[in-house]
């Protein structure tokens, strides 16, 4: 892939954490689905912010992504301070 | 080997765009 060279470190970083989460939550699917929405949910709001230069405010900001993750990640401690390290704001 | 959907492909973007904007605003 075009990605393979000069990759960064948060590139990888994020894979290793999807699969992190993705075998955590193997018997349990509609977490990992959740999750993924959580953060689409996250990116569209940033978009819309960036294109509306400044007019806009996202209705989801960085606590509340970290909450809903918390609420969805409630006893994995790990997933979540790693997810901590992800967002901006944190 | 990963086995990656297109779904987890664009976790991982986001993730890692969150991350550089988290590296961006701290340097």
């Amino acid at each position: 892939t075009p990605l393979q060279n000069n990759q960064p470190v948060e590139f990888n970083h994020a894979i290793n954490y999807v699969n992190k989460i993705k075998n955590r939550f193997q018997g349990q699917p509609e977490v990992y689905k959740s999750f993924l929405e959580i953060l689409h949910t996250y990116q569209k709001e940033q978009r819309n912010a960036k294109e509306a230069g400044g007019n806009y405010t996202p209705t989801l900001t960085e606590q509340q992504v970290y909450a809903q993750v918390a609420q969805l990640f409630k006893n994995q401690e790990d997933l979540l301070s790693e997810f901590g390290q992800f967002l901006p704001d944190a | 080997s990963y086995d990656f959907t297109p779904l987890d492909s664009s976790a991982v973007y986001v993730l890692s765009s969150m991350a550089r904007q988290r590296r961006a605003s701290q340097s």
